[in-house]
């Protein structure tokens, strides 16, 4: 019994890191779309500047 | 660029199916051990 | 014995989980800066048309 409790438990904490490292990528996926977007803008500022002069 | 973003969500589905795998297989392992014991 | 063994399955468990989750970051890693690399001599052969025309 004492054994199934010790499972559960380590059952519980990799379920834990598990969501962690979800979570993490869920993040990271967003700030490198947010990231494309802010160089892809910026391009086009340069572009725009460059073609201007 | 849209391209590189399709490919990592691919990648971090593959990624989570792995980490899945590991779970299910400590699942079996530390149920084998309560049995044994 | 059983509390050795179980404490063992969930180490091997997280160390799994932590090898992928380096390994995958790496690689996204080395993909983003590929990307960038690309994007860049894209801008430039790009902008260098249009001065052209």
């Amino acid at each position: 019994a004492g054994l199934e409790e010790m499972k559960d438990q380590y059952m519980r904490a990799v379920g834990k890191i598990r969501g962690d490292m979800l979570r993490y990528l869920q993040e990271s996926k967003e700030r490198a779309a947010q990231m494309i977007r802010q160089e892809v803008l910026r391009e086009r500022r340069d572009t725009a500047r460059k073609m201007r002069r | 660029a849209s391209r590189f973003l399709e490919e990592e969500t691919l990648r971090s589905q593959e990624l989570l199916q792995r980490l899945d795998a590991h779970i299910e297989d400590m699942r079996e392992d530390t149920s084998q051990t309560v049995r044994k014991y």
